[in-house]
């Protein structure tokens, strides 16, 4: 679930 | 990565084009909300704090967002620099009324109640999804009490929402394609919040596009 809060995004 | 994606963050990079070469060509700042701006300089430097803890040649991607998060951060500030120095004769302080603690406050609590966890890093980001939501509300404001908006402006502010709205479709998209996207609910409660303030604008924009004529709000 790390993979959820992952922020690859602007 | 994906078509909406990739879109949202053209438009942005538009809108922010549009508000400097307004600024830039008329040497004004009028119909511009410093408020709103100050607002999205706090959004960036909140949210972009990972650009401390390097990564960034770890993929494209992380490349992409690298550039795009410090553009963002350098735009920003220096429309900032723009309302508070170079043009700050011509800033409309009268108008530009919003109660900004009122906002920064909903957004502090809502990031304190509904982080996406409990952490610094975390909160704060969380913070900086929620003020973003919120961010266009002293610029709204400050059209309707002026009145008839330039082209430029409402150019801008509608390149603003459709960025967003963009962002919207891309979460729909990963929500079927990336399971492991599926709990970011800060980010999808903030972006309908934020897609949703610029619904009363669209109608009025589109309407007097339609129509050839300057945008003016009730």
């Amino acid at each position: 679930s790390n993979m959820a809060h992952k922020h690859d995004e602007l | 990565m994906n078509v909406f994606r990739i879109a949202g963050d053209l438009l942005h990079c538009i809108s922010i084009f549009i508000l400097l070469h307004k600024m830039r060509k008329t040497r004004t700042c009028t119909g511009i909300s410093r408020k709103t701006l100050e607002l999205y300089a706090i959004v960036f430097l909140t949210r972009y704090l990972d650009l401390f803890t390097g990564g960034y040649f770890d993929s494209a991607l992380s490349l992409y967002n690298t550039v795009l998060k410090l553009l963002f951060l350098a735009s920003t500030f220096y429309c900032v620099y723009l309302l508070r120095v170079k043009y700050r004769h011509t800033y409309d302080r009268s108008h530009d009324t919003f109660r900004v603690p009122f906002l920064l406050g909903a957004a502090a609590v809502l990031a304190f109640i509904f982080p996406q966890r409990y952490t610094i890093l975390e909160i704060l980001w969380s913070f900086s999804q929620y003020l973003e939501a919120v961010a266009i509300l002293p610029q709204l404001l400050l059209l309707q009490r002026t009145g008839e908006v330039e082209n430029l402006t409402s150019h801008y502010i509608f390149c603003l929402g459709a960025y967003r709205g963009c962002y919207v479709l891309n979460w729909i998209w990963r929500f079927f394609t990336d399971s492991t996207y599926r709990g970011q609910y800060v980010t999808w409660t903030a972006g309908l919040i934020q897609t949703s303030l610029y619904a009363d604008f669209f109608y009025y924009y589109l309407k007097y596009k339609k129509q050839g004529r300057a945008l003016k709000l009730p």
